[in-house]
């Protein structure tokens, strides 16, 4: 999947 | 998290430590761009504006926090503490044609259409971009301090690192944000050139100076 509303990266 | 990311992340925070510690022991920020200073911390703070809304780790709230202070703390040093230190001379690149572009970009290239969300895609693109003025301040005197040199070094690695994280997730978790993706591959390409000079000079043990 790409792209979601939550960035978990820095 | 898997070791590409870990190394990552902590090649960044060796970068930005290596920057602090550099300023604060020499009481001087010459050969430092100011300028990509300030677009790092604009960088750190549009991005890091989840930090209010989602919570992902421990280790992503800490982190997410030291890079935003720091950043503010070398600006803090560049432009109060140690101003007079300041190249601000050879420090000309003009940031707006990076903070432009990148800004309308994020309008028309984005994964949703939300506040958040472009804010997050600015610093994505403007990240990519935010080492130029200290590369043009290099390029303008012509050299480097090796510990500049090694600052550069540290936060160039950084995004390479990344380019393998995001390869491991692509395999491993089926995940991709090809928005971070070509940001990164453009912000690991601008480091090339210096990446061959410091191989090839500093770890050498010379002073990294370009051809006249």
């Amino acid at each position: 999947k790409s792209s979601s509303n939550k960035h978990d990266e820095l | 998290m898997n070791i590409f990311r870990l190394t990552g992340d902590l090649s960044h925070l060796l970068a930005i430590i290596i920057l602090l510690v550099k300023i604060w022991k020499t009481r001087s920020c010459a050969g430092i761009s100011g300028k990509s200073q300030l677009l790092f911390a604009l960088v750190y703070t549009t991005r890091y504006l989840d930090l209010v809304s989602t919570y992902i780790s421990a280790y992503n709230t800490f982190m997410k926090l030291i890079f935003i202070c720091a950043s503010y703390a070398t600006v803090y040093l560049i432009y109060m503490k140690f101003k007079a230190t300041y190249d601000h001379n050879h420090d000309t690149f003009r940031v707006e044609f990076l903070i432009l572009p990148s800004f309308v970009l994020s309008l028309l290239i984005n994964h949703d259409f939300a506040v958040l969300e472009i804010l997050w895609t600015f610093s994505i693109y403007l990240e990519s971009v935010a080492i130029l003025p200290q590369l043009f301040l290099v390029s303008k005197t012509g050299e480097a301090e090796s510990i500049t040199s090694h600052y550069l070094f540290a936060l160039g690695s950084y995004r390479g690192l990344y380019l393998l994280n995001w390869i491991y997730r692509y395999y491993a978790e089926s995940h991709y944000d090809l928005i971070a993706i070509v940001a990164g591959v453009v912000q690991t390409v601008l480091y090339c050139d210096f990446f061959y000079l410091y191989v090839t000079k500093v770890l050498k043990g010379k002073k990294l100076q370009l051809p006249a």
